[in-house]
């Protein structure tokens, strides 16, 4: 039978899965490339070169070096959460934003070595600057499908932290918070995320719903594969 | 597939020849991100002694030859296969919307030898 247009042949579909590949089936992407994931495969590029290092100075075989973590595959997710944040239940909270991360993609021989969550405000310059604020970061509690409304009652608390700004990227290392260390191999992770004004005071009107508009939340992921990675070589 | 030659086959030795692996010829360009392609290289020439004693070989090999000069009817001669590979990484976008950076081993063939 001729393939469908568009369709793998047999042939293609068993090179692609023997490479651990798993193509877009539909129109080609046009989300750009994430820069720390262009650091990260220039790095890799180089440390791949022949080089006339001694064998203490050779990189880690399975290490990614920038993160310092063992590893052979990096994924860079978006967070999958409502577009549009609700708006605050009460007077002081700036941004009440659920986070969503689809994590079906992960193989079960993986380990994972880093979950980094990354959250990017923008340059809110203007957003009252010397302001200071508290973050909070919750983990959704129960399953929950895609696309279905977080029960907001259902969380547990991860994180409280104050920030003097929301000008540079906030980075959480998920793991060292409890998530996802043991053998129950995550899905998905569900957060809500919580933006407040450290101190009283007036912020500019809709300064607010900037912030829930221009925050890009994404997570780092590492994992290991050992099938895919080589010891180094014995000496004999 | 070992073929059999003789040892005045006009083949040139077993050597690593240039092989670009493009990833627009074969239709994965629109999601592997970089590199466009790379130089992955192949094996090709004959395994006869002792021309390939200047090549990585195992003793195996040698007296494989060994016997294909005598029995090239029932022995075929050592195979030009790669015994030094190098790895790369590549980067790309899967089905997810996910941008990934893989590290793949044994890409790139470097030496290739008589086995």
């Amino acid at each position: 039978a001729q393939p469908q247009p568009g369709a793998l042949s047999p042939q293609a579909s068993a090179l692609l899965q023997t490479l651990g590949l798993s193509p877009p089936s539909g129109p080609p992407p046009t989300r750009p490339v994430p820069s720390v994931m262009w650091r990260l495969f220039q790095r890799g590029t180089e440390a791949a070169e022949p080089q006339d290092l001694p064998q203490e100075s050779q990189p880690l075989p399975c290490h990614v070096e920038e993160l310092g973590v063992p590893g052979n595959i990096v994924r860079h997710v978006l967070d999958g959460g409502a577009s549009a944040p609700p708006e605050p239940a009460s007077g002081s909270l700036c941004l009440e934003k659920p986070l969503f991360f689809n994590l079906s993609f992960l193989d079960l021989k993986e380990q994972l070595t880093l979950v980094r969550l990354e959250l990017n405000f923008g340059a809110p310059g203007d957003l009252a600057p010397d302001q200071g604020w508290e973050l909070s970061l919750a983990q959704a509690q129960g399953p929950r499908l895609w696309g279905q409304p977080l029960h907001w009652h259902q969380r547990e608390v991860l994180l409280s932290r104050t920030v003097p700004s929301l000008r540079d990227p906030l980075y959480f290392d998920m793991l060292s918070l409890g998530l996802m260390g043991n053998s129950t191999f995550p899905h998905n992770l569900s957060l809500v995320l919580e933006v407040l004004p450290a101190r009283e005071g007036a912020l500019p009107p809709g300064s607010c719903s900037m912030l829930g508009r221009s925050l890009e939340a994404s997570l780092l992921v590492v994992t290991l594969d050992p099938q895919l990675c080589q010891p180094a070589p014995r000496k004999r | 597939r070992a073929t059999h030659h003789s040892p005045d086959s006009p083949d040139p030795p077993c050597a690593a020849r240039q092989l670009y692996i493009n990833f627009q010829e074969v239709g994965w360009h629109n999601w592997i991100i970089a590199p466009r392609g790379f130089m992955a290289n192949y094996c090709q020439g004959h395994c006869f002694f002792p021309t390939a004693t200047k090549i990585s070989s195992l003793n195996h090999a040698v007296m494989q030859s060994l016997m294909h000069s005598v029995a090239p009817a029932t022995t075929p001669p050592p195979c030009c296969v790669p015994v030094k590979l190098s790895p790369i990484s590549v980067l790309f976008y899967d089905n997810s919307d996910n941008v990934v950076l893989r590290h793949y081993e044994d890409m790139v063939v470097d030496e290739c030898g008589c086995r």
